[in-house]
């Protein structure tokens, strides 16, 4: 197992592996979130927060809220990816913490008033107007809560995007 | 709405097999 900071810095085509990532631990965290808070390392931000979610460990789920919501004005692509990745860790710290608190933010993030709301200072060059970006947020959210497996995420899926 | 349905179908693969084996 290389260390942490060698490992995020690998180029994972397919998203990182699974199995590799959960031979981190809590011990790791604080290296990542490191990474994290350093802008200059901003291509490693997805894979970091890939590895956060499956690691798992709810202590995280605050800083991966602060991270997808923070930032100012036109972000990159690689930051954009990155918090996406967020919605989705926030998915699979749910899944092994069944009382987390990502299933709140995950369901309040499936209405896209939650997301005006949250006053995001940030946009990509991808989406036309907000509303574009945030409607990607919801369907991130929806993903992380599939990914999830949690009964209550299904539930809420189906209350708040049932036609 | 059949995208609602793939996705409740996956998460209760994955509540019923675990995220492991649904990702591998």
């Amino acid at each position: 197992t290389p260390p942490i900071t060698t490992f995020v810095q690998q180029l994972f085509p397919h998203g990182v592996p699974q199995a590799q990532a959960s031979n981190y631990s809590s011990a790791d965290t604080a290296v990542l979130l490191t990474l994290l808070a350093d802008s200059k390392q901003q291509d490693l931000h997805a894979n970091i927060l890939e590895t956060l979610g499956y690691i798992g460990d709810e202590t995280t789920v605050a800083p991966i809220v602060a991270y997808i919501q923070g930032g100012r004005g036109v972000i990159s692509a690689a930051q954009f990816r990155a918090k996406s990745s967020g919605l989705l860790a926030l998915g699979y710290i749910l899944n092994r913490n069944p009382n987390s608190s990502a299933l709140l933010y995950l369901t309040d993030s499936l209405d896209h008033q939650t997301w005006q709301a949250r006053d995001i200072a940030w946009t990509t060059a991808f989406f036309p107007d907000l509303i574009s970006r945030d409607v990607q947020l919801v369907r991130q959210a929806a993903v992380g809560m599939t990914l999830s497996g949690s009964p209550q995420a299904a539930a809420a899926l189906k209350r708040k995007l049932s036609p | 709405n059949s995208m609602l349905d793939e996705m409740l179908k996956a998460n209760q693969t994955i509540n019923a097999h675990g995220l492991d084996n649904y990702q591998s």
